[in-house]
């Protein structure tokens, strides 16, 4: 399964910034 | 539009003022629900049937042992140097008096400091804490070692001062804990009102004698239980997002501000993100905890038992401060994790309500945070919380539905957006 734990961060913060400016 | 969907639903849609109707109903119905009692069990019953009827997944109790203690009838009288029945209520885990009482002479002191340096005059006396009010982290130390330091020297009773912000001649009762070896001596607080003036009154070199009469008693522990329901995440399952506040209350007002406006705001969080037909991609797991005022006793066993899933924690989530306008999110972890937090709540600029604090925390989530895990607390009014909390005036009179509207806006925003990300906070 794709478990993404706290050892496998993958994105960078402007991608999450941009993930969560999604849910406006 | 998730955020706003959530915003409009909760405050100005069909979810408006549920989650206070709700609880109006649990509170007026079982009143207040101390660890130990049927009021509690009752309450969680009806919890878990209020769960399953939302059409929550995974509802189920977990069972807990619990400390059970009883107030009984109680009476403080001051027989010199005038009659004057005073307020007060025992605090949690004290013994009571002999059937007679205990009369005896005051011994007032305004710190542990003052006690120790008069220590040769508190022999046979009940102190009396006149302490003041430095916030309720420090002030409340008086409240939980009070009777300890006193018996250690030599008192019979302690009557502590209320740890409250503000007082219209209001008791705030609260834990307290005795210590091995020293003796178990009756306490009680008394109202800020009469701490202060017994304080006037031996400052004038004035002798007080007070008449004490409590029937507080200890039983053997008893079982309760967490209650426990979820939103199963869709795309990891086994990675959580939890969110919380405690089911038991004091034995005192109706509980609804501690803590059963945080027990329902988190549960319309769940709900209202179902109502939207929302499902995250980690499960939402509401836990209404039991025992939190004997010293969170329910959600310390929880961490024991599932600790060992500690990894699959994104962020534990409490409301226990309050569920007044939120000023914004208490919060700890890591400077990465702070950051996706500030831009969680960049979301919910529409209500005004996007700052993140430090000191994320609460005592049910505390052992989590301890070890690592992101922790988040609901920020809002803690002067009119600590007003209210532990006394009588703890009823939905203190309440406001439009305030926990946006309580549960907020809690249903962040808990839903970290639970639905591509990836966990990080640690």
């Amino acid at each position: 399964r794709a478990v993404c734990k706290d050892v496998c961060h993958l994105k960078t913060f402007e991608q999450i910034k941009e993930e969560i400016a999604g849910y406006q | 539009d998730v955020a706003k969907a959530i915003v409009d639903l909760a405050v100005c849609g069909k979810a408006q003022n549920r989650s206070y109707e709700r609880l109006a109903l649990l509170v007026d119905t079982v009143g207040p629900r101390l660890t130990g009692s049927p009021n509690l069990e009752k309450a969680i019953q009806i919890m878990y049937q209020n769960l399953m009827d939302d059409g929550l997944k995974n509802v189920h109790l977990e069972p807990v042992k619990v400390p059970h203690w009883e107030r009984g009838q109680e009476s403080a009288v001051m027989l010199e140097p005038r009659n004057h029945s005073m307020a007060i209520l025992g605090l949690g885990s004290s013994v009571g008096t002999p059937p007679e009482g205990i009369t005896a002479e005051v011994l007032v002191v305004s710190s542990f400091d003052e006690l120790h340096r008069r220590a040769s005059e508190a022999r046979g006396k009940i102190v009396v804490y006149n302490q003041p009010y430095k916030g309720y982290g420090e002030s409340v130390q008086y409240r939980v070692q009070g009777a300890v330091e006193a018996a250690k020297v030599g008192a019979v009773a302690s009557l502590i001062k209320s740890v409250a912000s503000f007082s219209i001649y209001s008791p705030h009762t609260g834990i307290q804990y005795y210590q091995d070896g020293v003796p178990q001596i009756p306490t009680a607080c008394i109202t800020v009102e009469d701490a202060e003036m017994m304080a006037r009154m031996a400052s004038r070199g004035t002798k007080i004698v007070i008449q004490l009469k409590m029937e507080a008693k200890n039983y053997p522990d008893t079982e309760s239980f967490n209650t426990v329901a979820e939103i199963t995440g869709s795309k990891y399952p086994e990675q959580v997002v939890l969110v919380s506040g405690h089911l038991d209350s004091w034995d005192v007002g109706q509980g609804a501000l501690d803590d059963g406006s945080g027990a329902f705001v988190s549960w319309e969080a769940l709900s209202l993100i179902k109502d939207l037909g929302l499902r995250p991609k980690r499960t939402l797991r509401l836990v209404l905890w039991t025992a939190e005022e004997q010293g969170g006793i329910g959600s310390l066993q929880y961490y024991q038992q599932h600790k060992v899933n500690i990894s699959n924690f994104s962020l534990v989530m409490e409301s226990d401060l309050g569920n007044f306008m939120p000023t914004g999110l208490a919060f700890t972890g890591s400077d990465k994790a702070r950051a996706i937090m500030k831009e969680v709540m960049n979301l919910l600029q529409p209500i005004n309500t996007t700052q993140v604090f430090g000191d994320g925390e609460g005592v049910d989530i505390n052992y989590w945070i301890q070890a690592g895990v992101p922790g988040a607390s609901l920020l809002d009014d803690l002067k009119r919380y600590f007003s209210f909390h532990h006394s009588q005036g703890d009823t939905m009179t203190a309440l406001d539905p439009m305030q926990m509207n946006y309580s549960a806006a907020v809690w249903a925003v962040v808990s839903y957006v970290i639970a639905d990300l591509d990836e966990m906070l990080p640690r």
